[in-house]
């Protein structure tokens, strides 16, 4: 069990660096188990550093900085092990625009192993949509479905995010 | 497996159907505030066997079901049914397509199904064992919550990788 | 102590109604003191509707919903005991981009009496605003402040949130 | 009273100085995630005497001061000025203008001023008592805590309208 927990371990820091870099155009981040002699009782540390800043503890990350490295931790695990679907809602609600389009362009890469379901008020994250719901209340109280259709099929505008060597 | 589509009569704000049907790659769900967003995805989050009222955003269980409006009744009972294609048999049952289903009548009485047969509650919950899917994993992200994974204890993040392994 | 806190307790709960109705265009709030007999010890609970839904708790409420009855009670303390200045961090984080416009509207209602300092990223905030500063890092990781000039002085085109009776 | 301007050198990300004029009405603070915005909201907190790393999103309070990047080498030292109209005398010291200051150093020294005199932090946070201005009061609403009024527990909202009165 410990070694299978420590492969996995190193898996998903590998992908969190790596992601980490091509969701921020930079930096590093880092995870660390606390104590190396009992492992599976241990506790994890996150580390990351964004593009020319100091490698620090989350602590005094900005609300985006936190929600981009929760992404892409997020996303690190996914990669280990794959849901078959996810539901993020509103996890762009403290990015700015230019980080908007890149967690949009993120997705792009993950779609072809996971359905995603994402709630989201920024047109950004919608480029991203292969379909579009829209919820109303026409009856106050009352909340209905509408399939919406695009007049932008940007999906295809969308680069993928380069990776960052 | 895939998520197919998701029905639902009576739950929360959707006071008579919400139909979505998923698809392959990034669906969006897009409204103004408190149109019923969010409340989608509690759905989903409730039929794969919620069961604590606060992570479904309410005081007590019969608040799911639709409680009425100045110009229209409650209901009596909420009911959500979710299909999934199950073709490459990740669910441990022989059929190409499953459908899990939960009700709950004002009483407080619940009922439970797959394939229309009754069950418990344990068995929805035990049939998403390991596949990644469910309420405790992290493919559910609810709003306000994306750097829930941040702020978790060092000992409950590894928890999360050791689940991944 | 009693008197004077049962005073204060119904301005503000008057405010608050005010308040919330005028940034809901609708609906009702409404506070509560749960031990009358012991008012000093008493904890105090938050009812509120939106416009044609039921009064409840604002347990089930919106992301959105949520902050806009948080910004309304808040305003509704200010009224009653104004802070020379207030600082609000991203506030508008859950708004969409109508709710955005009745709380910057709302802002000019206070701004005589309180000097607000408001972190944004939502254009429709910063239309309120009587000065703009922009914080960049030109150097990577250090900070500086542009005092930005206004392309659009259309704080005059905001107007005021009505009263709703 | 009204808040004049706020001076930084060394304080967080704002290696250099940052310098603030608040006027009368609305300033609003923009620019991209991590560029600064919050930080300047914690030098007012932290001048105003706020004692807790946590509120102001540090590991230990240290962390307050410039920590380097790549290309630029950590400060020593932190200080924050504040500088307060006090036409009206709600500040109650006999000056019509106030400058509050506090000073940080790496050995975790601390030195408190009022108008250039040596002072402790007790007679900050007692200057400040009872005008509406300080770490306690709702007045200085830190990034994704706009909602905490609604989830204080029913006692303590208590307390901040008993604040109020
Ligand atoms: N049982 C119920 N019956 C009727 N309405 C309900 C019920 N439960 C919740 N609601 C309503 O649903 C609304 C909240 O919906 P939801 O949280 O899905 O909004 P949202 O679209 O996610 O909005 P936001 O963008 O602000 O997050 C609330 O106004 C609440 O009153
Ligand atoms: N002592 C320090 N020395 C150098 N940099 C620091 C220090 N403390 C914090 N920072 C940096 O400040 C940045 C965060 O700034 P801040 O929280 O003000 O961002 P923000 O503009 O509010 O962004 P957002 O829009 O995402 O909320 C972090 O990148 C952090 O590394
Ligand atoms: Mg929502
Ligand atoms: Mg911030």
């Amino acid at each position: 069990a410990r070694k299978q927990f420590l492969d996995t371990f190193e898996q998903i820091r590998q992908n969190f660096n790596r992601t980490f870099r091509r969701i921020f155009g930079g930096g590093r981040a880092d995870l660390m188990i606390l104590n190396e002699a009992n492992v599976l009782e241990s506790g994890v540390e996150i580390f990351a550093q964004p593009p020319g800043k100091k490698l620090q503890s989350i602590t005094p990350f900005s609300g985006g900085e936190k929600s981009m490295t929760a992404i892409a931790l997020l996303f690190a695990i996914y990669q280990v092990k794959a849901s078959p679907f996810c539901f993020l809602d509103e996890v762009d609600a403290a990015l700015d625009d230019a980080n908007v389009d890149r967690f949009a362009r993120l997705l792009l890469d993950f779609k072809h192993q996971t359905q995603f379901i994402i709630v989201t008020h920024n047109k950004h994250t919608m480029a991203a949509a292969d379909r579009l719901y829209g919820v109303t209340m026409d009856k106050p109280g009352v909340s209905t479905v509408v399939s919406m259709e695009f007049e932008h099929r940007s999906n295809y505008d969308l680069s993928p995010l380069p990776e960052v060597e | 497996m895939k998520l197919k589509r998701i029905s639902t009569s009576g739950f929360k704000s959707f006071a008579d159907r919400l139909n979505l049907e998923f698809g392959d790659g990034i669906t969006c769900i897009v409204g103004p505030n408190g149109c019923g967003k969010s409340n989608s995805s509690d759905a989903v989050r409730w039929v794969l066997g919620e069961q604590s009222p606060r992570a479904l955003r309410v005081n007590r269980m019969q608040d799911l079901i639709f409680s009425g409006t100045s110009d229209r009744k409650p209901e009596g009972m909420t009911e959500v049914r979710v299909v999934f294609d199950n073709e490459d048999g990740s669910l441990s049952l022989p059929f190409a397509e499953i459908e899990v289903s939960r009700r709950l009548y004002r009483s407080g009485e619940s009922e439970y199904f797959i394939n229309k047969e009754a069950v418990r509650l344990k068995d929805i919950t035990d049939l998403f064992a390991n596949t990644g899917v469910g309420t405790h994993s992290y493919s559910l992200l609810e709003q306000g919550r994306v750097d829930a994974i941040l702020k978790a204890k060092p000992n409950e993040r590894r928890e999360i990788f050791e689940e991944a392994s």
